[in-house]
């Protein structure tokens, strides 16, 4: 029989009228931490201790468990459906 | 519980709120009642009070809008963000935004609440037995108007209960029309369209004139999404199509290909990799009543708890239960105070979900809002078509009174002739009838072509069924359409099809293997690759050369049962295609033998 074409994997493609989501997990929980007023803009770049802080504040809010990490659990609440409101701030 | 920076809170406790506009995936009754239960939950711990207001300032107004909606806080497609709304206080303060981009139901799947029919506005039961075949969603079989309708109960056989379907035929949502449907065609900006449209809107909202010109009387409103629309993409409120081409394979249902997701899409065309136009699938969708109650918290003066099984915690979560949670009582009561009256206000509608906890066999008792007056409303029942496959068989009449136009058996020479769906199809003037294939009835009819295939114009010139994909082509002039269910593609020019402009019209189709159609134009034809939609060559083939002993000029060719027939006038000549040897056997009458008229 012929051989088959070697698989290179599952083809994603970018859908027309959505969103470039092409963001890694660390700049989605960036984004996400800003957006959510864990941290104001532009902050998180200075120092890798904001982001822990911020994700530990997370963390604490979503009633995670506290590990200032960006963990699976984290990530799976990160991308969960919320309503747009700040978490913390105006 | 958290409340505001400041505690923002209403300084009155008769608070209003206005709906400004509502979601295409509900019906403004099941919307209205979800919101008015949403309110009512925070009335029943408070001394708040909640009216509506159908126009002017509101303290609270209400929104479905997609990505940018004009707050400077953009909603982000599909999941992620749901909705926000902002505290207690003056202007856009104490609104609340609702994206449309997600798929609004009461939390369990669509929400299929019926009008009209004799149910009482029952919701769609799913599945449900028509004829013996079991339907999972809204259906035009058995009607010859083209309006979806379901039943309202297990089995339509047994039951006769029903109701119809959201459609644009039946009610618009919103705009100035009064929730008239849709009339088709309409004319807007001197185009004239036979479906909804997203033209002239940069929101993305589906929309429709209710007179057939628009540019002339400025009536709309806009379409409720079907049962089977999808929602997102680009194409929101489209049907599926399947199958679809992508990535040139064929899917036959939805898919997560090409995702990294998993949500579940389809093409709303038969091929995404040319047409590009693809939508979500549904799923169980967001509750409308959860979502909306969480946003009336933040409307009143709460911000957000970090008591996960609280309301006001950020993330959502479906339960059937009652949701507030007693985190959310103190918080509303820290602002306000308790009820201080004895009984709590009931809402100002039934639920339609009691205690949120049924969905399917909810009952309820709005009546249905009128959308026009009564001749305009469906009041027969769906009924079955004679034999033959459920799909096929539009049986209910137009109501009009019989004039001559609708004796078939008056009629010497038919617009076009096919059979579809097994049945011999007659068309004339904006009308049909069809006679069952090898019954020697007379024929069914006359039903009008505009409630079966809304697209088409009155006059055609052909049409045939693709017998793999079950789509119908129909000609009319140099225009082209095709169907695919209650899709439509179209109309395309005849040179899409790669004809010369020079061919005006179509006047006849064969049907052959291997997915190829022979299309006549007078005494020419040209082979059709109907999944190409184009025709092999330019030069067209000679009529006498491969069919000889039919008439010269026939304005009509179709194929019935396997044998190919050529009109002239009122006879026909049938061709005999077996053996590649092309032989007239048959020379007859249509009125008599083909329509069995006396």
């Amino acid at each position: 029989a012929p051989r088959g074409r070697p698989s290179a994997g599952p083809i994603v493609i970018q859908f027309p009228g959505e969103k470039t989501n092409n963001l890694t997990n660390q700049q989605f929980a960036e984004e996400y931490l800003n957006r959510y007023g864990y941290v104001p803009a532009g902050l998180l770049h200075r120092d890798g201790s904001s982001l822990k802080h911020a994700l530990r504040k997370l963390q604490r809010q979503l009633a995670l468990p506290v590990t200032g990490e960006l963990d699976s659990a984290t990530i799976a609440a990160m991308r969960a459906p919320r309503c747009g409101v700040p978490d913390v701030g105006r | 519980f958290q409340t505001f920076e400041g505690e923002l809170k209403w300084k009155h406790r008769n608070i209003t709120y206005r709906i400004q506009n509502h979601s295409p995936d509900l019906s403004p009754e099941v919307t209205d009642d979800a919101f008015a239960r949403a309110f009512a939950l925070w009335s029943s711990v408070t001394p708040l009070t909640f009216t509506r207001l159908e126009s002017g300032d509101a303290d609270i107004l209400i929104q479905f809008g997609t990505q940018e909606h004009g707050d400077g806080y953009p909603f982000d497609g599909k999941h992620g963000l749901l909705a926000h709304a902002f505290p207690p206080g003056k202007g856009i303060q104490g609104d609340a935004h609702f994206d449309d981009d997600e798929f609004w139901t009461l939390g369990k799947g669509a929400v299929v609440q019926t009008r009209f029919g004799n149910a009482e506005g029952a919701p769609c039961h799913f599945p449900f037995i028509f004829e013996g075949s079991s339907y999972s969603s809204c259906t035009t079989d058995g009607r010859s108007d083209g309006l979806p309708w379901c039943s309202t109960t297990a089995n339509y056989d047994t039951d006769h209960l029903y109701g119809f379907c959201p459609s644009e035929l039946l009610y618009t949502l919103d705009g100035n029309a009064n929730g008239e449907p849709c009339v088709f065609p309409f004319t807007f900006e001197g185009r004239s369209y036979t479906a909804c449209t997203t033209d002239g809107r940069s929101d993305g909202y589906r929309w429709c004139a209710t007179t057939a010109n628009y540019d002339k009387d400025k009536l709309y409103g806009f379409c409720p999404n079907r049962d089977t629309a999808v929602t997102g993409g680009n194409s929101q409120g489209e049907p599926c199509v399947f199958p679809f081409t992508f990535l040139n394979r064929e899917y036959s249902a939805c898919t997560s290909d090409g995702r990294t997701d998993g949500n579940l899409w389809c093409a709303t065309t038969d091929n995404f990799d040319r047409d590009h136009k693809w939508g979500f699938c549904q799923d169980p969708g967001y509750s409308l009543f959860l979502v909306a109650a969480h946003e009336f918290g933040h409307a009143l003066g709460l911000d957000h708890s970090s008591v996960p099984e609280a309301l006001m915690f950020p993330m959502y979560r479906f339960i059937e239960g009652p949701p507030l949670h007693p985190d959310d009582v103190k918080g509303i009561q820290h602002l306000y105070g308790p009820r201080t009256e004895p009984d709590p206000k009931p809402p100002t509608s039934a639920p339609l979900e009691p205690d949120s906890t049924t969905q399917s066999n909810a009952c309820p008792t709005l009546p249905p809002r009128p959308t026009g007056p009564p001749t305009d409303r469906p009041s027969a029942p769906p009924t079955a078509g004679p034999t033959g496959p459920p799909t096929a068989n539009p049986s209910v009449l137009p109501t009009e009174p019989l004039d001559p136009a609708d004796d078939v058996c008056g009629i010497q020479i038919f617009d076009a002739i096919a059979e579809i769906q097994g049945q011999l199809h007659f068309f004339k003037d904006g009308r049909y009838w069809r006679v069952q294939q090898g019954s020697k009835a007379r024929a069914q009819g006359p039903f009008f072509i505009a409630s079966t295939w809304s697209a088409l114009p009155r006059k055609l010139d052909t049409a045939f069924q693709d017998p793999l994909t079950k789509k119908v082509f129909f000609f009319s002039g140099q225009q082209v359409w095709v169907y695919t269910g209650q899709s439509v593609l179209g109309p395309r020019r005849l040179e899409k099809l790669g004809l010369d402009p020079k061919v005006r019209s179509i006047t006849g189709a064969i049907q052959h293997n291997g997915g190829k159609v022979l299309l006549f134009s007078h005494n020419q034809f040209w082979r059709l690759d109907v999944k190409k939609q184009k025709v092999d060559r330019s030069e067209p083939y000679s009529v006498e050369g491969m069919f000889p002993g039919v008439p010269e000029d026939t304005h009509d060719v179709f194929l019935y049962q396997g044998k190919a027939y050529f009109c002239q006038d009122h006879f026909f000549w049938r061709v005999s295609l077996h053996n590649q040897v092309n032989k007239v056997d048959q020379v007859g009458y249509v009125t008599y033998d083909l329509l069995h008229c006396p």
